[in-house]
């Protein structure tokens, strides 16, 4: 028996949104620590770690653990049914092909329950070893995701260069070149406006436009981003969800032929 | 842009 009461209900709506665009198809695992997600994309170039710990929701029950796979496409359909305000409830029974999700209204005076098909899903599952960085960037997530929409009209990849002074984006297409320096600033009034660069040696890295756009449709789940780079890793892009967990993008990196 | 790796030669099957 599996039940998971979410008062903040638009934030898996939130999280829906921000991995639907990257996988298709992905098994939803359910204990005792919380409710999490590993995937790659159909590529296998990027893959996606949710965690939404149990502390986190209003009520937790999972009697043992649970893995449900679901259509990430239809889950959103679904969650879309739900109110900005609705506190969401997940529900599963054990053995059941079926997941059901309720939408109560703040005033309790509308309660709708979806009820969603199961699938099996072969997925593989990535060991991800702890890594020292080079360097970790923290900046605010509106303005990482506006860069990544600007350098995506000039070219395909971006190099990230990040040094003392700041974190460079670059890159380079048919029609000409552009460079954007983001240096550290930490004298800003509100912290999740700053810019903060901790580095133990320069960096540079280059990735694909188009998986880094895709993870920037997780801004809405957090003001800043913070972006982990080291020679021949992939790069970490995570977004905090206050109080509850993260999402985190790792991307390969391109390499030279 | 480079040869584009896959995340699978980074991370281990677990």
């Amino acid at each position: 028996m599996l039940e998971l009461r979410l008062v903040q209900g638009s934030l898996l709506k939130k999280v829906l949104e921000a991995i639907k665009e990257l996988v298709t198809d992905a098994n939803f695992d359910c204990s005792a620590t919380g409710f999490s997600l590993q995937a790659m994309d159909s590529s296998h170039v990027a893959l996606v770690a949710l965690l939404l710990r149990s502390e986190g929701f209003e009520h937790y029950r999972c009697d043992r653990n649970l893995s449900m796979g679901m259509n990430l496409g239809n889950v959103s359909k679904m969650l879309r049914c739900a109110g900005s305000d609705d506190i969401i409830t997940i529900k599963a029974d054990d053995g059941s092909d079926t997941v059901t999700f309720m939408f109560e209204s703040p005033n309790q005076d509308k309660i709708a329950d979806f009820e969603m098909k199961l699938m099996d899903i072969d997925s593989e599952h990535l060991g991800i070893p702890d890594a020292e960085y080079q360097a970790i960037v923290r900046m605010p997530s509106g303005e990482f995701a506006r860069i990544c929409k600007d350098l995506s009209s000039i070219g395909d990849t971006v190099i990230i260069s990040v040094t003392k002074e700041g974190v460079k984006f670059s890159t380079a297409g048919d029609i000409g070149t552009a460079n954007i320096v983001c240096r550290q600033n930490k004298t800003v009034d509100k912290p999740e406006e700053a810019t903060v660069i901790e580095m133990q040696e320069p960096v540079s890295l280059t990735f694909a436009l188009r998986y880094l756009n895709s993870f920037t449709k997780a801004t809405p789940l957090s003001e800043t981003v913070s972006i982990s780079l080291s020679s021949d890793l992939p790069v970490v892009v995570e977004y905090k969800i206050a109080d509850m967990g993260y999402v985190r993008y790792y991307l390969a990196p391109k390499i030279e032929e | 842009g480079g040869k584009q790796s896959i995340i699978t030669n980074f991370f281990k099957k677990a």
